[in-house]
């Protein structure tokens, strides 16, 4: 055994010897506690999409990438309503990346619809950075079936050319900020609504879906590779022919 | 090839079973990640089958084996030319992936389909 699972090893620390990459993402036997609520279950149902009994991954499955992360919000901070908007402010804290892996799609997924205290409360999402393009999953829009994951008051936002274009190749530590924005639905009980609450509530949480580079470093290093080899071949010749 | 030609030889199937006579074979193995440790922080799937690959490499390798030339050699120089040089070894061949759900250290939920996590066949090299 070797007790390297029970050691919590730095994930991405590149001088490890290669062990299991799995083992690298291990976390240390005293972790935090174990994830509930609606990401955990969200992502449950994404693992029987993709994966059968056995864990292996299903010949038609739609996921479309390798690897996907859930991140839920590290910092959650409420401000004081602007107008008839209650607004929270979302720190989602994005690792670093790996090089083996490239970010093919982001997605927020969050609650479009509330129920807290009597008070009804529809929802969105804005994102930090102004003029950062962001579209509605089409079945949110247009009103068609969801996907078979996503309950009735969740929504998905793709923010992926948002994240690409200002985020992602940003160096050192990287944070994406959303604002969660509620506002009280008309007819619902306009008791004091405490807001305050919002901030234990999983109303939101960052889906990164990544595909492995593996094939296209290679693709990319061979190419290279065959370059320099033919022009060295052809100064070579070259030469020869001298 | 010796099978092919000599109609009274059977040939193997194209993936080899020799479990009958001990030969080099692959193994089914199931464990679960909490004998292996890790299941506090991997939440699917709760059952792994690894397998593994187990057998003697002597004796004519037989065609399915997909065994390379230089095991065929290895095996004649340890039976014919010095002891020492030890005979090939009987490894996986084929892998398929997994596909798991796991917590990291920070408390992301992750899913990630690992590469070369479970033997499907076996070969002598």
């Amino acid at each position: 055994k070797a007790g390297w699972p029970s050691t919590a090893l730095p994930a991405d620390d590149p001088t490890l010897p290669s062990i299991l990459d799995l083992a690298k993402e291990a976390p240390s036997k005293e972790m935090r506690q174990w994830p509930q609520g609606y990401p955990l279950r969200y992502m449950l149902k994404l693992y029987q999409r993709s994966a059968d009994p056995h864990g292996h991954p299903r010949e038609n499955r739609t996921i479309g990438a390798k690897m996907v992360r859930l991140i839920k919000p590290s910092n959650t901070a409420v401000r004081p309503p602007r107008g008839p908007w209650h607004v929270q402010i979302l720190d989602f804290p994005l690792a670093s990346n790996q090089v083996a892996y490239e970010l093919i799609r982001a997605t927020v997924v969050y609650r479009h619809q509330l129920h807290l205290a009597h008070s009804h409360l529809s929802c969105h999402v804005e994102t930090w950075v102004p003029k950062c393009q962001t579209k509605h999953s089409p079945s949110s829009k247009s009103g068609s079936s969801k996907p078979p994951s996503m309950s009735k008051s969740w929504t998905e936002m793709d923010i992926t050319q948002c994240i690409q274009q200002k985020l992602w190749n940003r160096k050192g530590r990287r944070v994406l900020r959303l604002r969660f924005m509620c506002q009280q639905q008309k007819g619902s009980e306009t008791l004091e609504l405490r807001w305050q609450d919002m901030t234990s509530l999983d109303v939101a949480f960052l889906l990164l879906y990544f595909n492995d580079t593996d094939e296209s470093i290679q693709a990319k290093l061979l190419a290279r590779g065959q370059e320099e080899l033919t022009d060295r071949e052809s100064s070579f010749l070259t030469r020869s022919v001298r | 090839q010796a099978c092919s030609t000599a109609s009274d030889v059977s040939c193997p199937s194209r993936e080899h079973d020799g479990s009958a006579n001990n030969q080099c074979s692959l193994h089914p193995y199931k464990v679960s990640f909490h004998q292996l440790g890790w299941d506090h922080w991997i939440i699917a799937p709760r059952l792994y089958t690894p397998n593994y690959c187990k057998g003697i490499c002597t004796g004519v390798l037989p065609y399915g084996l997909n065994s390379p030339n230089h095991a065929i050699v290895q095996r004649l120089v340890n039976e014919l030319v010095n002891h020492s040089v030890p005979q090939p070894s009987c490894v996986p061949y084929h892998f398929l992936p997994l596909s798991i759900l796991l917590i990291e250290a920070n408390g992301s939920i992750l899913y990630k389909e690992y590469e070369g996590m479970i033997a499907q066949s076996c070969t002598c090299r």
